[in-house]
This record gives C-alpha cells, sequence and structure tokens, in this order.
C-alpha cells in the first residue's frame, strides 16, 4: 500500500493513471505482473514533479486530486521516452 | 521541457470542423469556428505558419467533436477526466487531427466559469497538433491540465515559454521581434493586422473627394478584431490595438468590404457581434452581416429584424459590461442581447441616462482599454469600465487623440 488510507480502488485508479500518461509501463499483457514497489514510487514522484506537487512518492490525496481534473489526453513523457520505458520493460 | 516532436515540413497548413459540438445556445456552429480560427491563430501570430479553413476531406488539420472510443486509441471517458487531444506531425494519416470529448460542457466566456473552455482548450491542443508536448512549465498553455478560460481571444497572449518552444520548432516570423522579452510590453509578438488587408488595396490613390480625416465628423466608428475602423463617406481610416494608423490615405469601403453596394454613399453605424464575431454595417433602414470581409447572403435586410426604430441608428457598440448591443438613436437607446439574437425588455430608454454623452451620436465603439467611446462632431467622450457616466476631462479632439492630426 503506498499510503495507509489508500483504497484498493483508488491504488488501481492510480496505477491506470500513470501508465495511461506514460510514467509507468502498463502491466506484461502475457504474465499480467504489476510494476515493483520502487517502479511505482518513481513513477508518482515524477507525476508529482511535473504536476508542480510535493514529490512524496505515495499517492496522497493531493496527488489522487490532481489526477482527478480534467485534462488532455496525451501523455506526459514523450512518444519517444515512453517507447524507451517500454523496449526496457 | 520535452524533447520537441516531428514537426511540419510544410507552413501552409488547411483546417476543417468536420463534425460540430451537440447543439447549445451559447456555443453555435459559427462561434466553434471562429474559435477555431482565433486559436490557431494565436500560433500563428507568432510562427512562420498559416492556417486556413478548407471544405474538403483533405485538411491537414480535421477537428472532430466526438465521444467514448472513435477507434484512435485514445478514447474519452465521458465529462470531466480526458477532455481532448491532437495528434503530432508526421505520416500517420491523423497527424495534425484534433479531437474534443462531446460529452464535455464546453463553453465559451461563461460569466460563471462552469463548463469547459473551449478557446483555452484548443489553443492547448493545437499546441499538440503542430508539434509541441506537454510540459510541466508553471506559465505554459501546454501543461497537461485544464487551466481554465484564458480569457478574450482577441487579447489572448501565449506564455512566453510557448513562443520560444514554437520558434524552435519552426523558427520566428518576420513580424515577430527576434528581440522579444517576457513580461516586457513594448516587445509584443503580436502583428496588429487581424483583417485580410493585401497592400496594393492600401496604396490605390483615393479619389478627389476623399476626406480629410482632421476634419471630418465621422459617420461610423468600430472596433473589429481589435482594431479601430472611422468611416467617412466611402472611405475609412484604419487603426490598429496600438492606436497606429495603417495609412494617413483612407480605404474604399466597397473595396475592402466585399459585397456592399458601390454607390453606397456612407454608413451609419458598424460594430462587431459578440459570440460569433461577424460585423453587422447600418445604413437607413437596412443592415448587413459580414463574415470578416465578405458580406453573408441575404442581405441587405431591415433592421426591424432587431427591433429597432423605422429611423434608422445613429450609433451601435457592444459594452463590455455586460456582453449587450447598445443601440442610440437621437435620444434615446436600446440593450439588444446578440446571443439570444432580442431587444431587452423595458426599451428604449432615455439616453441621459449615460451621464455626460450627448444626444444624436456619429457612433460608439468599445475600446481594449476597458472603456466605450462616444464619437460626435469632431469630440469624442470616454466612459471607463461598467460606469455610465462620462469620464473627467472629455471630450476631447478625435483629430489628436486618434488620427495623428495637430
Amino acid at each position: 500500500r503506498a499510503a495507509p488510507s489508500l483504497t484498493a480502488e483508488q491504488m488501481d485508479m492510480g496505477v491506470d493513471w500513470l501508465s495511461k500518461y506514460g510514467y509507468l509501463p502498463p502491466p506484461d499483457p502475457v504474465t499480467g505482473q504489476l510494476q515493483t514497489k520502487e517502479a511505482l514510487t518513481k513513477a508518482i514522484k515524477a507525476m508529482q514533479k511535473f504536476g508542480g506537487l510535493e514529490e512524496t512518492g505515495v499517492l496522497d490525496q493531493a496527488t489522487l486530486g490532481l489526477m482527478k481534473t480534467p485534462r488532455c489526453s496525451l501523455p506526459d513523457l514523450s512518444e519517444t521516452e515512453v517507447m524507451v520505458g517500454r523496449r526496457r520493460r | 521541457a520535452l524533447v520537441a516532436q516531428n514537426k511540419w515540413s510544410k507552413r501552409h497548413l488547411s483546417w476543417r470542423i468536420r463534425t460540430f459540438p451537440k447543439e447549445s445556445p451559447l456555443l453555435g456552429r459559427d462561434t466553434v469556428r471562429a474559435l477555431m480560427y482565433y486559436a490557431l491563430k494565436v500560433w500563428s501570430d507568432i510562427s512562420p505558419l498559416n492556417f486556413h479553413e478548407v471544405a474538403g476531406n483533405d485538411a491537414d488539420i480535421q477537428i472532430d467533436f466526438t465521444k467514448a472510443d472513435h477507434n484512435d486509441g485514445y478514447p474519452f471517458d465521458g465529462p470531466g477526466g480526458t477532455v481532448a487531444h491532437a495528434f503530432f506531425p508526421g505520416e500517420r494519416f491523423t497527424a495534425g487531427d484534433t479531437h474534443f470529448d462531446d460529452d464535455e460542457a464546453w463553453t465559451f466566456r461563461s460569466p460563471d466559469s462552469h463548463g469547459m473552455d473551449l478557446f483555452a482548450v484548443a489553443v492547448h491542443e493545437f499546441g499538440h497538433a503542430i508539434g509541441l508536448a506537454h510540459t510541466s512549465a508553471i506559465e505554459s498553455i501546454m501543461r497537461p491540465y485544464y487551466q481554465g478560460p484564458v480569457g478574450d481571444p482577441l487579447k489572448y497572449n501565449l506564455p512566453y515559454e510557448d513562443k520560444v518552444r514554437v520558434w524552435q520548432l519552426y523558427g520566428v516570423s518576420d513580424s515577430v521581434s527576434h528581440t522579444a522579452q517576457p513580461d516586457d510590453p513594448s516587445q509584443t509578438a503580436d502583428p496588429p493586422v487581424l483583417l485580410d488587408l493585401p497592400e496594393n488595396r492600401s496604396t490605390v490613390p483615393p479619389a478627389r473627394d476623399s476626406p480629410d480625416r482632421c476634419t471630418s465628423h465621422f459617420d461610423a466608428v468600430a472596433q473589429i478584431r481589435g482594431e479601430a475602423f472611422f468611416f467617412k463617406g466611402k472611405y475609412f481610416w484604419r487603426l490598429t490595438r496600438e492606436k497606429h494608423l495603417v495609412s494617413l490615405r483612407p480605404a474604399q469601403i466597397h473595396r475592402f468590404w466585399r459585397g456592399l453596394p458601390t454607390n453606397l454613399d456612407s454608413v451609419d453605424a458598424v460594430y462587431e457581434r459578440p459570440g460569433d464575431h461577424k460585423i453587422v454595417f447600418f445604413k437607413g433602414l437596412k443592415y448587413w452581416i459580414f463574415k470578416d470581409n465578405n458580406v453573408e447572403e441575404g442581405y441587405p435586410r431591415p433592421i426591424s429584424d432587431f427591433g429597432l426604430p423605422m429611423e434608422g441608428v445613429d450609433a451601435a457598440f457592444v459594452w463590455l459590461h455586460n456582453d449587450k448591443t447598445y443601440f442610440f438613436k437621437d435620444n434615446h437607446y436600446w440593450r439588444y442581447d446578440d446571443h439570444l439574437r432580442r431587444m431587452d425588455l423595458g426599451y428604449p430608454k432615455d439616453s441621459t441616462l449615460w451621464k455626460g454623452v450627448p444626444p444624436q451620436l456619429d457612433d460608439a465603439m468599445r475600446w481594449s482599454d476597458d472603456s466605450s467611446y462616444f464619437f460626435k462632431g469632431k469630440e469624442y467622450w470616454r466612459v471607463v469600465g461598467s460606469d455610465m457616466e462620462v469620464e473627467a476631462g472629455y471630450p476631447r479632439p478625435i483629430g489628436k487623440d486618434w488620427l495623428v492630426c495637430t
């Protein structure tokens, strides 16, 4: 659990969001393996930094609030960086 | 900033709205077209790119209002969440295409700030369409999150961060100062000309009957696309938004405003309609509506369409305070709602309610300093903000203050 008050639903939403906008590679489609805790923390920090939040690395309420803010569909990382992430995966 | 995406190799890009948003009384098709035009213009004003609207299926930038899964890999998710996206330039046939979620409550200058401001989102998405990625910079339209309305499309100025990124991609437009610095109001990157005025029109020598700008009592004065137009007889003078005369010599009305009768000897009043930014000309009991420089089909029509009296109008202007259109005739005035296309109840009223404004005006206009200006004879009066009273120190001379006269 990234934060004590976080529900499983919020956790899933957070991971989906981070994947959708390029901070986290999606779960492996073959093995279904999820991200490591370290990768998740790093992704959250990157998202918080990009959004102007304090880089706590946990899915706190401020972070979840920003994730619910209306936004553009395109990822925040460039296509090149997303592709690099996929290749690494 | 992230690494720049692909960019267009050509400089002239076509656009087209393929599907419009669901019906809304505040956001008609012409308004949507105008907002797209101005959102693209934000980028073309500071770069060598040019955008032109086309009708066919081959537009570089196809604009759609769609919802849910629309088969491009970026499904929309209903109100909130993702609101729009655009495809970067490149080889794919979708390059440049821009999609808005039709489940959003799109608005334009909503007074209560509800809904999603279409102009603000369109400026952001067209940034993607020309190659800009998201940025975390605080002062940028390319931040990924919706930041609320950005104000009047005619006055919007890109943050310096975004200008620099566009210049890195495409270079600087010929009309843009290379030394422009952030927060320096004297170094604006916006070219002053909004409407198409080919050089050869302004260099056509005026006829012998052309009036003297310094002694004229003007027939009509209007702010159109941020610029001031002074009409006299068959001619007009044009001032940029910085109040610089485009030319000391007047241009001929019928050569610029295509579709007015060539024998028209003068106009009574002119104003730019709020909402769709069409331009309305009054003469006698008739009026014409222009989209940019060209008259719309079906005009002239009788001014009774507005519920106006049968004697014509002296003046027409849109008050910034409430976005309503005010018509003046002799010592009366009317208030018209251009969004609802109807006259407000309780009018006409006595024009003396505008304290200090004289009767039988030549014309009136709003101006970008949030003031309204009233013109009569060789003098003009200023009304600031939402006051209905002339500011102290007026009247002042029109020629000296507006038209480079001594």
